[in-house]
């Protein structure tokens, strides 16, 4: 019932459906629930048909709907399992249960693997960290000489491309991201620990027993 | 200092990849 171009309201669908994707991730059959009030806000911000474009996304991350972020991307292809260009309700939910603080550490690690191997190669490479670099000095308006930037990166590399092999595999990037955990600090959302007292606006809508 | 930083640690700065953005009203 969630991928249907209708709207929906949270009691037209099934609890089969909401048992079937509480069982699928982290959450409970009421924070999925739940999780669908935050759905439903975010995927009508624009266009209201019940599916967030990446112009709702990006409304919701930047409070602005237009101008080119690599992140956004990539954060958007992951959610957007289907690869059809929107994100199902279904879809939110896989993506968010990673980011769930009870999820495995090594899921997190493979979801961060993923958004950095821009062209899923398998490998994170040197251009592609120097892309996603400029990124980040583009999007926080710092510059950086090139030089520098070509400093971080040796710097990085030499610390996480263990056989020097000028490329950082997914064993690799676990090794170098269980050094470094404080890359991993986006990947964890306290929040979704009890989604339905965080958020008591999504309880009135909730009706499902455990 | 950005030299002191490794490059993963500036990327994660984005602010695409703080989904917590997402809950904010």
């Amino acid at each position: 019932c969630f991928d249907s171009r209708r709207r929906q309201s949270p009691r037209s669908c099934q609890h089969a459906d909401l048992a079937r994707l509480a069982h699928e991730s982290r959450f409970s059959v009421n924070e999925v629930e739940a999780l669908y009030e935050l759905f439903k806000k975010l995927s009508c911000s624009i266009i209201d048909d019940g599916l967030i474009h990446k112009e709702e996304l990006r409304l919701a991350l930047f409070q602005a709907p237009y101008g080119e972020n690599l992140f956004l991307d990539r954060v958007f292809d992951l959610f957007d399992e289907k690869k059809n260009g929107v994100i199902e309700f279904e879809e939110f939910i896989h993506a968010l249960s990673v980011f769930h603080p009870y999820a495995p550490i090594e899921e997190k690690i493979d979801f961060a693997f993923r958004l950095y191997d821009l062209r899923q190669t398998g490998f994170i490479e040197p251009e592609e960290v120097r892309e996603m670099v400029a990124a980040i000095l583009k999007e926080s308006d710092m510059i950086l000489s090139d030089e520098l930037l070509t400093m971080i990166i040796d710097k990085t590399f030499a610390d996480a491309d263990s056989d020097k092999d000028g490329k950082i595999s997914k064993e690799e990037w676990m090794a170098y991201a269980l050094k470094h955990p404080t890359l991993l600090k986006n990947m964890t959302l306290p929040y979704l620990k009890d989604v339905t007292t965080a958020f008591p606006s999504f309880i009135f809508n909730t009706e499902v027993e455990d | 200092q950005p030299t002191s930083m490794n490059a993963f640690e500036l990327i994660s700065m984005s602010r695409a990849l703080d989904l917590g953005n997402l809950f904010e009203e």
